[in-house]
């Protein structure tokens, strides 16, 4: 079924996500 | 009567020869239990990405756009599993308004973990389902999952 | 006595004993102070102890509304200066202000508010 999608990545558990330093930017400078 | 700590590490093995996704005749797509499940028992972890709350709408905004469909599990008032784009099968579990399964948040070893149950006996073959339990809302969404106890709407 | 406020902020900043340092991990959060103001010129000023690499800090002048869980600046309710290339940042929108600031540097925050409302 994972290759219904092909970025889809298969987890055998929870991976904690990491935020980048822009992640809540609409726009840099 | 194993504590649940060490019944989740067993999971993790046990899960991927215990369901499988299949086509579903209502849904499209939907996750198949392949051996006798007793009631009770944890039948698979829901596993994804687990992210900030703060960061869902946005990421919501940005899977509707490209027109993929949202798969995401709150933990808490703070975090969400989110398996649209990492998961495992359990993402596929279809909505009844009549389960065999629920879902708890347990923590284990300092960390959540959302844990799909069974809610009696299930035999090999049969589609698992729960309750997704969507807050109330005035835009409907129906219900497709043609149970007697169906209540028409998601939500 | 101006101090970091502990009911007024997200719950994962760690606050120092003295109140007056806080350390962040992870995504971006905010914490606020005891004590806010509604009118005349205010000045307060913050230096980055430890600045590790990857790291960086968002300061400035925020308002009640302004989301905790997100870093100052995200909403129309705050305005930061960012560690990173001195951005300035409001309603999630970066403008260049300054080089950016780092470990050991001390930032100074001036408001000027209308003396009446």
């Amino acid at each position: 079924w994972s290759a219904f999608a092909p970025d889809f990545k298969e987890l055998d558990e929870n991976v904690e996500y990491e935020e980048r330093e822009s992640e809540f930017d609409l726009t840099d400078e | 009567n194993l504590p649940m700590a060490m019944k989740f590490r067993q999971l993790k093995l046990t899960s991927k020869y215990s369901v499988g996704v299949y086509r579903s005749l209502i849904h499209g797509r939907g996750l198949f239990c392949l051996r006798d499940i007793e009631a009770g028992e944890m039948v698979i972890e829901y596993a994804g990405e687990v992210i900030r709350s703060i960061l869902t709408d946005k990421r919501e905004k940005y899977y509707n756009s490209k027109g993929i469909g949202c798969y995401m599990f709150r933990v808490d008032d703070n975090f969400v599993v989110d398996a649209t784009m990492k998961g495992n099968a359990a993402r596929f579990i279809n909505h009844s308004c009549d389960p065999n399964c629920y879902s708890r948040v347990v923590e284990i070893l300092g960390h959540k973990h959302i844990i799909i149950f069974a809610l009696r006996r299930i035999l090999s073959g049969e589609e698992l389902t729960y309750d997704y339990k969507f807050p109330f809302e005035e835009d409907k969404i129906p219900c497709t999952c043609g149970s007697r106890k169906c209540r028409k709407f998601l939500n | 006595t101006v101090l970091l406020a502990l009911h007024d902020r997200a719950s994962q900043l760690k606050i120092s004993e003295d109140r007056l340092a806080v350390t962040g991990e992870k995504g971006y959060s905010t914490v606020r102070a005891t004590h806010s103001v509604t009118k005349g010129t205010w000045y307060w000023e913050a230096t980055i102890e430890e600045m590790p690499e990857g790291s960086a800090t968002r300061m400035g002048w925020g308002q009640d509304y302004a989301n905790l869980q997100a870093p100052l600046g995200y909403d129309k309710f705050g305005y930061s200066w960012r560690s990173k290339k001195g951005t300035t940042f409001h309603e999630s929108v970066g403008k260049h202000y300054s080089p950016g600031y780092s470990e050991g540097d001390t930032l100074g925050f001036m408001i000027v508010l209308p003396q009446n409302n």
